[in-house]
């Protein structure tokens, strides 16, 4: 663990660039509200539902280093007892006093209370995620509420990480000249002198690192592939009826005899991947792998990119950051749902087909925001959103059975 | 409470106001004055176009997901 500490912080400052702007921000709370010590402590109470204690415990790190890093505090996990700060999940009303209730998925994501109270809360009900687009970020939200914890207030700067709205993880720099200005009115400049800045692709590298280096080998006591603990990207199955299941930057496979693998790197297999993909779906009609994330479309056949890709979603009619995409042999198209609607994606033209996207209700019974959906060899589609699958009959156009994926399906590896 | 495309109902502004300091919470009765300066200010800080009117724009921008911590004194 130690070791791999220290190649996360590698990673954080051999992936800075250093601060050069020195405009002054007036943005923090009244006087006197902040800490009278360089050294704080904090504990992370209790957990998000379906993400794993150790990529948590990553962000949670990652997130006060950006702020040690600019700055001249310090900061240390404690596991237990007293600590300066704590970082708790809650469910609506939690004796922060009615106005602060959380208002479940959306809305108010977290909210934080500022020195020396060194509380920060965050919405159990939402839909927490450490990559991709697909829920809200908890490396960026821990660390827009450690901003209040630390005395700041919300900025009017837009994209500064104190501005009140969420902001998702991108490649850009991830503190504005404003946060640093605002904390370093508070507490000083870094002791080395020059403030380093940590981007959102320095912290999706390491976190990628997190994941190759977190699993069961490093872990005798974790049985289990780390999707069996939450939720997954993507999901689909080759001709050879294995299952891979996409998560962050890696994914496995399940042999059609259950054998699961290690997690392997996205971007070893299929080179040019972004870090972490919203939709994922083998097509037996061609035999070709496709990627979907943000606005783009990617089409592998086995590890080579097929020329022209990636292209825009746009260019094909379909709409960005889908939900899931897979292929339907009823239709001989690819499917792919968004919010309350899907659209029917045509191979050979690439394109939409016409008087698409239609609404969800067609597929009765489906529910939105699938992370995936894969076809078994029996022809039945398999839907999953978090914890839950649902079965659809394609002979009943309906579903037919949903439960617990990790508990009732034995063919995906948990 | 928002509409399905997480817009803010006018009626439900004033709340969202009160909740994030742009107005006082006493009583829960505001002129009309106090509601447009407050609209503007947080169309100020959303970076949208300080009309002070309770636009399509500025309610989207209330069923924006934020940080649940008041913006007073930004």
């Amino acid at each position: 663990h130690q070791v791999w500490a220290q190649r996360v912080y590698a990673v954080f400052t051999g992936k800075m660039a250093s601060n050069g702007s020195q405009n002054r921000g007036k943005r923090y709370a009244q006087p006197g509200e902040k800490w009278y010590k360089r050294h704080l402590t904090y504990r992370i109470v209790n957990w998000p539902r379906h993400l794993a204690p150790g990529p948590v415990r990553l962000a949670v790190r990652a997130a006060f280093q950006l702020w040690s890093n600019v700055s001249g505090l310090a900061f240390q996990e404690v596991p237990e007892g007293p600590t300066d700060i704590r970082l708790a999940f809650y469910e609506g009303e939690h004796n922060d006093g009615a106005s602060n209730a959380f208002d479940g998925p959306g809305g108010a994501l977290a909210h934080a209370f500022f020195p020396c109270r060194g509380e920060a809360h965050f919405d159990i009900a939402e839909r927490w995620t450490l990559y991709g687009h697909k829920g809200h970020n908890l490396f960026m939200v821990t660390a827009h509420e450690i901003g209040h914890t630390l005395g700041l207030e919300h900025s009017p700067v837009r994209h500064s990480l104190m501005s009140p709205y969420y902001r998702k993880l991108g490649r850009a720099l991830v503190l504005s000249w404003d946060d640093i200005a605002a904390v370093q009115q508070l507490y000083g400049k870094p002791l080395g002198g020059q403030p380093i800045r940590l981007t959102g692709q320095a912290f999706s590298s390491a976190l990628q690192e997190w994941e190759l280096a977190e699993e069961p080998e490093g872990h005798p006591e974790i049985t289990q592939p780390l999707y069996c603990q939450g939720v997954f990207d993507a999901i689909t199955m080759d001709q050879n009826h294995t299952v891979l299941v996409f998560r962050g930057s890696v994914y496995w496979t399940v042999s059609a005899q259950g054998n699961v693998s290690a997690p392997l790197p996205l971007q070893q297999r299929w080179p040019h991947l972004p870090l972490a993909i919203e939709a994922a779906a083998f097509s037996p009609l061609d035999s070709k792998w496709y990627f979907f994330k943000g606005k783009r479309i990617w089409r592998y056949s086995g590890s080579a990119l097929d020329h022209g890709f990636p292209r825009r979603s746009s260019q094909a009619g379909l709409p960005c950051h889908l939900d899931c995409a897979f292929y339907y042999a009823p239709l001989g198209h690819m499917v792919l749902f968004k919010g309350s609607r899907y659209s029917v994606l045509n191979l050979h033209t690439l394109r939409s087909e016409p008087y698409y996207p239609r609404r969800l209700a067609d597929w009765t019974g489906v529910p939105q925001g699938t992370n995936g959906a894969l076809t078994r060899p029996d022809g039945r589609l398999y839907l999953f959103r978090e914890q839950q699958y649902w079965r659809f009959d394609p002979v009943k156009v309906r579903m037919t059975r949903e439960g617990q994926w990790a508990q009732d399906l034995e063919w995906i590896g948990c | 409470p928002v509409s399905t495309d997480g817009r803010v109902e006018t009626a439900e502004a004033e709340g969202f106001l009160e909740k994030y300091g742009y107005l006082h919470q006493d009583n829960h009765i505001h002129n009309p004055a106090e509601v447009k300066t407050a609209v503007r200010e947080f169309q100020w800080l959303s970076h949208l176009p300080v009309t002070g009117q309770l636009d399509g724009a500025t309610l989207k921008q209330m069923g924006t997901p934020r940080c649940g911590v008041k913006d007073e004194g930004s």
